[in-house]
């Protein structure tokens, strides 16, 4: 006879960590990084502070090539966690500050304990969090293990102590096992890619063997946080719509319309409503499970709503991607005058796929520094984090492999020295899995990222016609 | 100041059902039947019953072309659910009977209530399920719905009756928005698949038109079910050796080795124990945190472990492989006898990757019918499973398409009428994703698929000499 069972949503991702980028000690080392590093870099943004972010990757024993025992350490001046909830924070899956509707890096709940859990199922290690929320507070002081089968925080010590330093962040620190030296290519390209897309960010990096990396920042300014939006009535189904109707006061549909729903106005409520040929006056929470289809129906086929409102966004924007570009590739405001290099950057206008806003920024670069390898060469961001793996499988890639006809652009792939940056936002990326690696082919997405780079195509065309026909002129 | 909030597993994959394979109506409904199917397959499987299972999909109400509200059904003879246990079966993600290390193609507990979620979220629709776990057992018939919030069914209705035709089987019954027009070619691609993989299964599947397509097995011979089997040291953790330790009741480590682990006897436990220098007659219960990762650590690299065992995997079977893919291909025994046609299959030996037994079976196949449409032709399995998405993206892909010389074999990729059949068999598939449709290259996979393919390669060559050499001769 057949065994039932459930399992926690600690236990999922215990059995399926590969999912979530936890693979090989080489492999978890890197995401155990990113997922801290991202979360430090949030809680930065969040409170508009320019962020001062620490990593100490330290050996402790094992061999130094190949697998070991490492502590790692993540310090920030970020926005700290509330004492109460460091606990759950840290130590249950599915728990986090980012389920709303507004661009973060973080979105699942789950990546400071993926990294967490790592640590602890190879080296049997806790977790110390150290954070406070302001100058004001005290300093909390929390260390513990997940009980995975229970999907809950083990409390091995829980205090607080007096701020005396005045001090505002988080510090994570645990063991766990890791082969760095296998895994640091990918680390320092990760931190210099970071960099790029956050210029506004000093991060200080100390590796196994003590050398020190710095990426300093090349501006104080921090763009405006994104701001929380309600959703948009393309993104919705029953489920939302039947919670919104569980806790809303509205008296009428009407009213539930513009409550819920951004940027719906009396105007734009009375239209939909006829088109849904919905009553106006009837409460909503008498509508029954018919009618919930029905409206939701009619939100799907209704072309008449504004689109969606992207103060939910925060997207780099061209000068500074242009700024980043040429920090990374070593090319100098020089170089750009006489023509030796060019750089071109583009942001799209906000589009939507599914109801969910996106906004597309663009970059190519070209220079005698880009060394070609036989195919092009790309950079790929979503809300501002790197993603170094599953090239072949993302979205980007598909474009810039199969559907830009480089030639048009006088452009010989893999030969012509071209580097492209694509740089996607939303309050939803269509990550192809937790692990926060690749981009899936959303067809207005898709769309977005080919149309973006035709546009910054005709200004490369443009530059190489120039020097192409300059070389020929020299030729005379 | 940040809003913390916990959310439910079954929330978690509603917000992130995508990564599912429930992005649109089209894959939708696609995902909704092979998630159904393959909860009927491996229901008959582990009943050693050669399963009939019968599909239909009507049309409610919308329109024929683009998404509408449409009726699944499914139907099988397997060895059905117990009463009791139907409401979570449904209703409950992350609750299944295949949380064990044997062959079988659920792995997550999750898809059957995806199917059921995707069809509630667009419908409003609540499921009906009907079983019986035998002849002699009563009839259950069960209609809920899933509370998406709280991870748990909602019952409408729950009895009982008497099982006057002695049945014995499950019937799932709901409606769900889908586009079926758009879908159809790859539901009928994924059951053309299915009837190789698993010849001895008959599938009916009546579509929106009420055309009837049937899929008859080739044979009625079951291979015997997998067994349930226990970890092998290579593939555990702290994590995993710490809940043995709390259940057993092994007097000694020696004895928790033997009790717990596959393959290990007298002598081989000894032998680690010497390696692992840990004492032999030490209380498994007395075991440091210290001592439990020192044990894990010489776990792992202790290689005096025999192999994993392989009686939990099921595969097919070079015979049963090659009549398979005949029948897909329409070549006749007449045509392979008189040399027009082809086909090689092989079955490697069990091989591991992290401590996962699985075993790899390909097959070659070169017949004129063979249309060849610029690039290798390949066909995935996993566990008995088709693979139809995602092809880049797959290891069998990255071997085929860049790490065979398939000039070595006479055969000019995506001209010479060539089709490779891949089937990856294991207690843990490496899927990237919980939408089941594509496996990561772990290396020893990824090893494996490049051997058997260079083996059976080398048939193909020789057959492709042959050919050339009778087509020379007969020129002159
Ligand atoms: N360095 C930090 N500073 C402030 N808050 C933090 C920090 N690290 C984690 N948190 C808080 O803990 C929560 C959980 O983090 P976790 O990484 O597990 O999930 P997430 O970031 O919300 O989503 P994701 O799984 O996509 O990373 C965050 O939502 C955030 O509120
Ligand atoms: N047709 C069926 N006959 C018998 N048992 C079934 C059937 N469908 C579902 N079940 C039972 O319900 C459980 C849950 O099914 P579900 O598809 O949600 O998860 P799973 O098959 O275990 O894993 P996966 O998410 O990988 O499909 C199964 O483990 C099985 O025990
Ligand atoms: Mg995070
Ligand atoms: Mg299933």
């Amino acid at each position: 006879a057949e065994v039932f069972q459930e399992i926690s949503a600690a236990d999922f991702f215990y059995r399926n960590r590969d999912i979530a980028g936890f693979t090989s000690p080489s492999r978890s080392i890197y995401s155990t990084i990113r997922e801290l590093v991202e979360n430090s870099l949030d809680a930065c943004e969040t409170g508009g502070i320019p962020p001062d972010i620490y990593v100490r990757l330290s050996h402790e024993s094992g061999p130094l090539d190949g697998p070991g025992t490492y502590i790692v350490r993540v310090e920030d001046n970020g926005i700290g966690i509330p004492a109460n909830v460091i606990p759950s924070a840290f130590g249950q899956v599915l728990y986090g500050s980012k389920y709303k509707l507004r661009q973060t890096r973080g979105t699942f709940g789950l990546g400071g304990k993926m990294a967490l859990l790592y640590g602890q199922i190879t080296t049997h290690s806790e977790a110390a969090i150290t954070s406070s929320t302001g100058s004001k507070s005290r300093i909390a002081e929390v260390v513990l293990r997940i009980d995975i089968q229970q999907n809950k925080p083990v409390i091995v010590k829980n205090k607080t102590r007096t701020n005396k330093p005045h001090w505002q962040g988080t510090i994570i620190e645990f063991k766990t096992e890791a082969d760095y030296s296998r895994a640091m290519p990918r680390i320092l390209e990760y931190f210099k890619q970071t960099a790029i897309i956050v210029p506004y960010a000093n991060i200080t990096f100390v590796d196994p063997r003590g050398r020190l990396y710095k990426f300093l920042r090349g501006t104080t300014k921090v763009p405006p946080a994104p701001t929380e939006t309600s959703p948009h009535p393309h993104g919705v189904d029953v489920e939302t719509v039947q919670r919104m109707l569980k806790l809303t006061n509205a008296k009428s549909v009407q009213e539930f319309m513009r409550k819920n729903f951004q940027r719906i106005g009396e105007t734009t409520a009375r239209k939909f409503l006829q088109f849904a040929s919905l009553g106006q006056k009837k409460n909503p929470r008498n509508l029954s499970g018919q009618d919930m289809v029905k409206l939701v129906n009619a939100m799907k086929n209704y072309d008449g709503f504004l689109s969606p409102d992207p103060t939910c966004l925060s997207p780099l924007g061209e000068n500074l991607l242009e700024t980043g570009i040429k920090k990374e590739l070593g090319i100098t405001d020089q170089e750009i005058e006489t023509g030796s290099a060019f750089v071109t950057t583009l942001q799209r206008r906000p589009a939507t796929y599914a109801g969910f806003p996106f906004i597309i920024e663009v970059g190519l670069a070209s220079s005698k520094q880009i060394e070609m390898q036989g195919k092009i060469l790309l950079f790929r961001f979503a809300n501002k984090i790197p993603l170094l793996f599953d090239e072949a499988s993302d979205v980007s890639w598909k474009v810039v492999d199969t559907e830009i006809d480089w030639r048009n652009y006088k452009v010989i792939p893999g030969e012509t020295p071209l580097a492209v940056f694509v740089h996607v936002c939303s309050t939803k990326i269509p990550y192809k899995t937790v692990g926060k690696e690749f981009i899936a082919d959303r067809p207005e997405v898709e769309h977005e990222i080919l149309n973006a780079i035709r546009e910054v195509g005709r200004n490369l065309r443009l530059y190489l016609s120039k020097r192409e026909h300059l070389t020929q002129e020299k030729r005379r």
